[in-house]
């Protein structure tokens, strides 16, 4: 599975 | 993203919105934590140096920007506008938040997802972010009767937090591989803060009076 990109949350 | 997030995002930007409104309309910034609004400034510089690294979406850019662009905006204006600036209750704003900032970069250079210096500061912006209301619930402490817009803001922020706990459940059910605990541990612990106020807005709310704290 792909491994999150950076951190998508504010 | 599930709607409690985006509840969290408009009830976060309300707030910013509902301070504003109050400084403006007002030209006063009586019961608000300077030091809360500065702390807010290095939190939002801090997390958001990923600005030009990594693009999430549109969204989450000018959602950057409003953040930074506002917490810098209600910091100049309690420090450089000449009416606002009178107005802001010193004395009572008397906690030391560098204290906050050391102990959150140190915690931050101990525990991260990675040892890269946007990760540090990464993480230290959510450890600082979970203790940067404390300047203000001191403050609304010591004052004792806090200014309707004044409250609202809080409550404002508090919401803002709880709907991004929702929002962790949520994704934790929803998600294979969702697993942020330095994010949702610094949450709790953010959202644990307001217990309190929470608790007197309510009772206030409830009984149409006057929110006060006990001194």
């Amino acid at each position: 599975l792909p491994q999150e990109q950076g951190h998508d949350e504010l | 993203m599930n709607i409690f997030r985006f509840a969290g995002d408009m009830t976060h930007l309300i707030s910013i919105v509902v301070l504003l409104l109050k400084i403006y309309a007002t030209k006063s910034c009586s019961g608000i934590s300077l030091k809360t609004q500065e702390l807010y400034v290095i939190v939002f510089l801090a997390r958001y140096l990923d600005l030009f690294t990594d693009f999430i979406s549109v969204y989450n850019t000018v959602m950057k920007l409003v953040f930074i662009g506002s917490s810098l905006a209600i910091v100049w204006c309690m420090r450089m506008h000449r009416a606002v600036k009178r107005t802001y209750d010193k004395e009572l704003d008397t906690f030391r938040h560098y204290f906050l900032v050391l102990g959150s970069f140190v915690l931050a250079l101990l525990l991260h997802e990675k040892f890269t210096f946007q990760e540090i500061f990464w993480a230290f912006s959510i450890y600082l972010e979970a203790v940067a209301i404390l300047p203000q619930l001191v403050m609304l402490q010591r004052s004792g009767n806090v200014d309707n817009l004044t409250g609202q803001y809080v409550f404002f922020l508090g919401a803002y937090r709880a709907f991004y706990i929702l929002n962790w459940i949520y994704r934790f059910f929803t998600e294979p591989h969702f697993s942020r605990w330095i994010a949702c541990l610094s949450g709790l612990v953010q959202t644990a803060f307001y217990a309190d106020f929470f608790y007197y807005y309510f009772i206030s709310w409830k009984n149409n009076a006057k929110l006060q704290l006990p001194a």
